[in-house]
């Protein structure tokens, strides 16, 4: 139908897999692509360039090891500035745990470990955010130590998937990941006031959630009746030859 | 009776006479999401090539054609029992996925391989 605004296409065939999760996944037409500018669209970017060529063809040798990765940023970072050179931001991130269509295989959280702001040099970390006795460290996951590993020179990526399926994944409904960011001020810049403000607005911190999709593939096709398929595999010329 | 048909199909050489050109095959062609629609929430890539299969399914369905053999039964339905069955449909027969990278409506920034879509060859059935 010309001129039709795609979205209303989409809704009119909503049962196709792909519409559907179009659908789900794409805001409106009115909605214009909500601004995702800085550091998560750019770490977003050069995954997308290791993973697949300028024309969107999967890369052999990618390493995802996914077939989908999102990047959640955190809700709203509450603040909480100890006076001095400690500062921590309690992160919250919206998990929407479809596991009916898709399977968490690994959760990260990619932060900067070291970085300057307003000509302070900082050092940070990230802790599990637990309700009443705030413990310090993450469970070791299966996979690797949960200890970071630097990604590039400025990025850090902890394991934290066993943290995220104990605590949420199998959880029905939204659930929010809470996570402590702490920074330390380094030596040599004690005593100035550090404008700890400024540490919200920044995209220090956030999760990435890589998922394989659980869809069934089109059921492979079945066996076919014992006769038919000794006839394919012996004689499989015969019916073209008799036709021709 | 089958006899009367093979001796009417044209033999392979001439076949290829003259029809050649529209028999069922692939067609390359490029979009770009902007044209869909869906620039607004589609970050890379910026260009997406599905292509499309075109063109007549011959009688005699050639090997390249990876026609399954109801094709066959088909094209023999048609000729020989009920014109009202179509001969068989020139479609895809092998796809490949493509990877998107978008943004959702809450913010996150997705990268997702979608299976089946980009048509690489072509079918009869």
């Amino acid at each position: 139908k010309v001129g039709q605004p795609s979205t209303a296409l989409l809704a009119e065939a909503p049962t196709l897999p792909l519409i559907q999760e179009l659908l789900e996944e794409a805001p409106g037409k009115q909605q214009r692509k909500p601004q995702v500018q800085g550091h998560p669209m750019r770490y977003m970017l050069e995954l997308y360039q290791r993973s697949a060529d300028a024309h969107g063809h999967p890369r052999e040798n990618r390493t995802i090891g996914a077939t989908m990765v999102r990047l959640v940023r955190p809700l709203a970072n509450v603040a909480r500035t100890l006076r001095g050179p400690r500062h921590i931001q309690t992160l919250g991130f919206p998990l929407r745990p479809n596991w009916m269509a898709y399977q968490l295989i690994r959760a990260t959280m990619v932060y900067h470990h070291h970085f300057h702001l307003a000509g302070f040099h900082l050092s940070c970390h990230v802790e599990p955010w637990v309700q009443k006795n705030p413990s310090n460290h993450f469970p070791s996951s299966g996979r690797g130590s949960s200890k970071p590993s630097l990604l590039s020179k400025s990025w850090t990526e902890m394991d934290i998937t066993q943290h995220v399926q104990q605590r949420l994944w199998n959880h029905k409904g939204h659930r929010v990941l809470r996570l402590r960011f702490i920074c330390q001020q380094q030596k040599g810049s004690e005593g100035l006031e550090l404008p700890w403000h400024d540490m919200s607005s920044l995209d220090t911190a956030f999760l990435l959630l890589y998922f394989n999709d659980t869809h069934k593939s089109v059921q492979k096709a079945k066996l076919l009746p014992r006769g038919l398929e000794e006839f394919k595999k012996k004689d499989s010329s015969l019916l073209l030859q008799r036709a021709r | 009776r089958a006899a009367i048909i093979a001796s009417k199909i044209p033999g392979p050489a001439q076949e290829h006479v003259g029809s050649e050109s529209n028999q069922c095959s692939l067609h390359h062609f490029q979009v770009s999401f902007h044209q869909l629609g869906w620039d607004h929430w589609i970050i890379a890539p910026n260009l997406y090539t599905p292509n499309y299969c075109k063109g007549a399914c011959p009688r005699v369905l050639h090997y390249g054609l990876n026609s399954p053999n109801h094709a066959i039964i088909q094209n023999l339905v048609n000729e020989l029992v009920d014109q009202n069955v179509p001969q068989p449909s020139c479609v895809p027969y092998k796809y490949a996925p493509i990877s998107i990278l978008l943004v959702e409506a809450n913010g996150s920034i997705l990268y997702k391989e979608y299976k089946d879509m980009i048509a690489q060859s072509c079918t009869c059935r």
